[in-house]
């Protein structure tokens, strides 16, 4: 898997720049 | 867990309203009622996708089994999927192993094969998360007015199928790094139910492209 840290970065990338998922208020 | 009460109280109210409004039967609301004490907020993780060479994309996943719209997207699928997959079997390869007999009948039995022909195939990324919800409501709508002769599938009405779709849609919510999310567009990959929508939606797209296929006798699937 490589780095973890890199792999962790990458996902809260990929919630936080999806445009399918919203923080609930 | 507050917020997770609140939802589920929501949705139960609006399965209460179809009931009352004869939607819904009194058994079919009984077996769709969301049970508080049960449901769990879906999470969401990750797992990486090694298939391109030199490059891990991550393919994320949001757990379903317990959560709130658990029941209504199991009947609701149970309901859809062998009416949606009867309706797709022309323009779908089920496997490897159909694919291959398929081909071997294009070329062979119909030679049909042109030495101009292409092969392509079309990877979608964003196959469960495609539309807003307003979209695939009325997709599945046009699709089932389009398909149903009589107007309901076994009990259901098409009008219901879109109350439950909407309950559905609405409430897909989750958990990730202690912060709650709600989906905004398509639904949770790991529901059946997630996957015959795609369908439906994918069958709509395709008559744009198939009608031009046909009239060249290409293959597709």
């Amino acid at each position: 898997l490589g780095n973890r840290q890199e792999f962790e970065t990458k996902a809260y990338d990929y919630v936080s720049k999806s445009d399918a998922y919203k923080v609930l208020p | 867990q507050t917020e997770l009460n609140q939802m589920v109280e929501f949705m139960n109210l609006l399965l209460e309203s179809l009931k009352n409004h004869e939607f819904l039967n009194v058994d079919l609301y009984n077996g769709l009622l969301v049970d508080a004490s049960k449901a769990k907020l879906p999470c969401l993780y990750f797992l990486p996708d090694v298939s391109e060479e030199n490059e891990i994309s991550l393919v994320p996943y949001i757990t379903s089994k317990h959560s709130a719209t658990w029941r209504i997207s199991k009947y609701l699928n149970e309901l859809l999927r062998p009416f949606v997959d009867k309706n797709r079997s022309t323009t779908t390869f089920r496997d490897e192993p159909d694919f291959m007999y398929q081909l071997y009948d294009h070329i062979f039995t119909k030679h049909e094969l042109q030495p101009t022909t292409l092969f392509c195939a079309i990877k979608i990324t964003n196959y469960y998360t495609l539309d807003t919800y307003k979209n695939i409501i009325d997709i599945v709508g046009y699709f089932l007015e389009d398909n149903l002769a009589p107007n309901k599938l076994e009990q259901a009405t098409i009008q219901n199928i879109k109350n439950l779709l909407h309950i559905f849609l609405y409430n897909n919510v989750f958990y990730y790094k202690d912060q709650i999310y709600t989906l905004t567009k398509g639904s949770p990959n790991t529901m059946p139910l997630s996957d015959t929508l795609s369908n439906i939606y994918v069958f709509v797209w395709q008559k744009q492209i198939l009608k031009q296929l046909q009239l060249n006798n290409e293959f597709f699937g």
